[in-house]
Formats: C-alpha cells, structure tokens, sequence
C-alpha cells in the first residue's frame, strides 16, 4: 500500500491512498464506497469489500480522513493471543470505530495511536486546517512513532508505504522514492485531488496488487473518490 | 486504467443484522461465497481453520457490536458458517507478521 497527506500553500490537505493486496482477480470485483447513514446523514464513508465489515479507507465528514497500511512484524502466535486472549481489536475494525465516533482530528489520532490492536499496522490521518497530517506506526499495544506534517519547515507531505519511515525501504520494494519524487515535481502550489492521483498513479507506487485508489479531503468531503484499478 | 467504484449505502439506524443486506443483494451470492471461500482456503491454514470454527458459538462473547451482528447477518444471507465470517475479517491479522 501507498498513503500520502499533504497539505497545499493554502493550508488544504488532501490524503490519497493505493491499497495493494492479494486476490486482485477477486477484491477488484467487490471493491465498494459505503456511505453510512444515521438519522438520514452521512455519519462517515469509506472504501471496503462487499462482506468484509471493517475498513481500511474512510472519511468523517468536515472532521478527518484516515487510511491503513500494513506493517509487518512480530510472529503469528503474537497476532493469535492480541486476538483471543487479549481481546485487543482488528485493525480496520477500529478505523471504522474510529470514523464513527472520533469527535476531531485530535481525538482520533489518540485513539488509533492508543488503542490495543491485534496487529501492528501503519494509520495515516488527515484532518480539516493546516499541519494536519499524522503518519502512526503501530504496535499491538501503542505507538512506535508519531510523525506529524511540518509545512514550515519543508515537510508538506508525508508518503508511507510498508516500512518504518525512519528506515530505508527494500530495493525491491522502493515505492517511497518514486512517490516522493513525484510529490516533489507536482509542488505544493499544484497538489490537489488529481495530482495526487497522478501521483499514485506512477509505477511503482500503482503495480500488479493495487486494487484500489481513493482520493479525499476532509474538508470537502463530496470529493471523496475511489477508482478501482486495473494491471 | 481506472474505474469508479460503486456506491453503496449502509443504514446504522436498522439492525446489525440486516444492515448489510441491500449492498450484498447487488452481487450474485454464489460467486461472493465462491470468492471468500477461494480467500479463506488461501489464506488461513487448514488446522487454523478446523480450530476457529467452533469458537464461533462464542460470537458474542469475544466480537463487539456491531460487528458481531454484521457479520452474523451476512453470513445468514449467505448460507455462510459465522466461523468463516470471522476468518475474513480476520484475514489481515492473519497474515501480517
């Protein structure tokens, strides 16, 4: 997976994500937008699989934005006792438990850093005003690292793929380079909802697994766009 | 290229269980029980999947609302066993390490 947020010279932020996975010949004809309703409005949308109730991509309407990313670690038996013996919650379940009832930007970065999960993940959320934007690397019980925007000082988007910001990524599997060039070449003056698109639309950073792409701001919440991608 | 993806929408104000139902009636359910069924099989091993099954009566006790009932009621419509329901949403966690 992909997930960048950033934030344009007017203080916008928009957040875009790929969602790379297994199973493309399948997920590509299940990939749905769920806008949920309560009381007649759209209390929150995300991006999901028919049959499958958590969400990996969402939007809380003039509130924030978030999308998951997985980090791999640990051993399997570790994810098992996170599962049945510490009750700790499915990392999309609580995006989704998060979009329901996270009041602010604020709020729900507190409860994705803090909330035990069954396994570790990367949570990226972007909010309404200007710096913010939040990359969260998880472990099962809290944060590993909390990495905010810094537009004053250079730092007007951040791109997360599958590795530790604070380390390099594979060669192998180098998707960060090519977005953050990308980025780079597009400016702050020009990001928006279809740059940012382009942007996740550079090979490698679309590939072979991507099934889906969404674009999104919370701020203007009707942009709110999933393209399904095909190799 | 690009398609968009459709656009489904999900009532919180009815029942967990039949929330789910107007999205799965726009699938064909033999070719999504076909789908999660290919899924589950190459994702989740055989023992895994012979030791979660009867840990399904204990639904309600380890899966909070609403997703217990989601799940309860897409595998109703689907003539799905709730252990398989549970393997799906699981399927992340048990593949990520």
């Amino acid at each position: 997976c992909t997930s960048i947020v950033a934030q344009d010279y007017k203080g916008n932020i928009y957040h875009g994500r790929n969602l790379d996975y297994d199973f493309g010949d399948i997920l590509r004809k299940i990939t749905i937008d769920v806008q949920f309703i309560k009381n007649g409005q759209v209390a929150y949308r995300g991006t999901t699989f028919c049959g499958y109730v958590g969400l990996w991509t969402g939007q809380s309407p003039h509130k924030f934005t978030v999308s998951g990313n997985e980090r791999g670690g640990g051993a399997w038996w570790e994810n098992a006792v996170a599962a049945f013996l510490n009750r700790n919650y499915p990392v999309s379940w609580l995006i989704r438990d998060t979009l329901s009832k996270s009041e602010d930007f604020q709020s729900a970065v507190f409860k994705l850093a803090g909330t035990p999960i069954i396994a570790d993940v990367y949570y990226i959320v972007g909010g309404t005003v200007p710096k913010e934007g939040v990359v969260i690397t998880r472990n099962r019980e809290g944060p590993a690292d909390i990495w905010p925007l810094d537009p004053l000082d250079g730092g007007w988007f951040h791109v997360e793929t599958n590795y530790d910001h604070w380390t390099s990524p594979p060669p192998f599997d180098d998707r960060r380079t090519p977005a953050i060039r990308a980025l780079n070449a597009t400016g702050q003056h020009n990001i928006n909802f279809d740059t940012l698109f382009q942007v996740l639309s550079v090979k490698p950073v679309l590939n072979n697994y991507t099934i889906y792409t969404t674009v999104m701001s919370a701020a203007f919440p009707d942009k709110y766009t999933t393209w399904i991608r095909t190799p | 290229s690009a398609g968009a993806a459709p656009l489904c929408n999900v009532s919180l104000d009815g029942d967990p269980d039949l929330r789910w139902l107007p999205v799965l009636q726009r699938f064909e359910p033999g070719l999504l029980l076909h789908f999660f069924t290919r899924i589950i099989e190459q994702t989740i091993p055989k023992w895994v999947h012979t030791v979660i099954r009867p840990l399904a009566a204990e639904l309600e006790f380890f899966i909070p609302q609403p997703f217990a009932g989601e799940i309860q009621g897409i595998c109703n419509a689907l003539g799905m066993s709730v252990g398989d329901g549970i393997l799906l949403s699981l399927a992340y966690e048990a593949t990520a390490f």
